[in-house]
């Protein structure tokens, strides 16, 4: 489903050149769930803000479902991202004035789908999430690891094609990271999504199938975890 | 140097009271490197807000070097957090149009302490936290990590007696969160200061000297790792 070829991002910082992702190429195919780990400053974030297409390559191509992203319009793109694409960043960019439940339920909203069962959905991965009994509150009445399980319900609410989360589990204790990750995994391969988690967490790593180590920029290894 | 008594911080939300911290007491000695770990949504970033001065418990007191928190008016307690405290929060909070070096140094003078011999100790915390080549870039140019490490420095350059910092590695892999906390555990050791970093990841334990685990706003138990 998701597809890059010799992508590259390089940024001119005063007299030098930063090549925060050097010609990378990766498959992610339906049902997949790939982790992306490596060290700080490795590209984790800037390839996925690209594959997001949040971010404009320098260089290389990426494709979703056979569309190529740099041939669309800034519009189309944006459109394309809020259909296909689920995403969490490292902060969580809650909506600060709409409740826990609303914050979610706009996701629906977006895409027309706001149905009485679509809203129960959302409400029901809510509680499934530890979060049943703050559906009301405003982020900043939350801890960190709440805001950051309301951003997760956030990206998966509209069955996107695409789940990408950057360090989803930052801030979480390990029996919500575990939880987190499984509904993801769970997700994934139930509904034949490709879906890449940035984590710095290598325990999660046995949630996924395929882990993808980078290093300055390029893919330095990749590791199957069925091999094992 | 640093006592609570029964400290508490309730809030109002809706029709309910949510307990954030329910009577928590505890003591951390000069040198002292104490975790505090537990679950999302624990107490955690509370009671770590109510030690830096910046939340005002609702019940109980708070005593660094023998002075109580809450008899101080507002500018004073300012005045003694910035002299006294380093704090890092879950989110790194730089200030945007400043550089790497500068947001640093920002913390020198603020307290009227930036000679040359300061701000190259500065430039020398950096190059040991591996941002050498970045001093002069912006917090939006780094990756998240990065700017973690920038806010670490800013929150012990200027020799706090108290260093408090939430979650301080969640965005950093595992070489670079055992560095960190090496600095932090060294620097507590080594000019007698006490410390408390709220951690989810408990590898990061074996660095300090007590770990106290908070559950629904109390401590649940506390372990200490000389004994083991
Ligand atoms: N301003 C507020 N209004 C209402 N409730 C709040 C507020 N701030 C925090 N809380 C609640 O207090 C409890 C403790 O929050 P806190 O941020 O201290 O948790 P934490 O242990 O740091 O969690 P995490 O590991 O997720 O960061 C949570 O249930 C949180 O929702
Ligand atoms: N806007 C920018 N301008 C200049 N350099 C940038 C910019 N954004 C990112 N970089 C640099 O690109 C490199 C990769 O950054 P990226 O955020 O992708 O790293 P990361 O792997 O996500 O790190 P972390 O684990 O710390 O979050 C870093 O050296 C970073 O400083
Ligand atoms: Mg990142
Ligand atoms: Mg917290």
């Amino acid at each position: 489903i998701l597809e890059t070829c010799m992508v590259s991002k390089t940024y001119q910082v005063q007299n030098s050149t930063i090549k925060a992702v050097d010609e990378v190429s990766l498959s992610i195919k339906a049902g997949e769930f790939v982790a992306l780990v490596g060290p700080s400053g490795s590209g984790k974030t800037t390839m996925l803000a690209m594959l997001a297409g949040l971010l404009t390559p320098s260089g290389g191509s990426i494709v979703i479902n056979g569309q190529p992203l740099e041939r669309m319009s800034d519009s189309q793109r944006t459109r394309f991202r809020r259909q296909n694409i689920g995403f969490t960043f490292q902060s969580s960019n809650l909506v600060p004035y709409l409740s826990v439940l609303e914050n979610v339920e706009l996701m629906l909203k977006v895409n027309g789908r706001d149905g009485r069962q679509e809203r129960q959905q959302a409400r029901d991965l809510l509680v499934k999430l530890g979060l049943g009994d703050r559906l009301n509150s405003k982020p900043s009445q939350l801890s960190g690891g709440q805001q950051q399980r309301v951003a997760i319900a956030r990206s998966i609410i509209h069955n996107p094609d695409i789940v990408l989360a950057d360090e989803p589990t930052a801030s979480l204790d390990t029996e919500r990271a575990i939880q987190v990750v499984s509904v993801f995994a769970e997700l994934i391969h139930a509904r034949r999504l490709a879906g890449v988690m940035v984590t710095h967490d290598l325990r999660m790593c046995r949630y996924v199938d395929r882990v993808i180590q980078m290093q300055d920029g390029r893919i330095r290894q990749v590791l199957s975890s069925r091999a094992e």
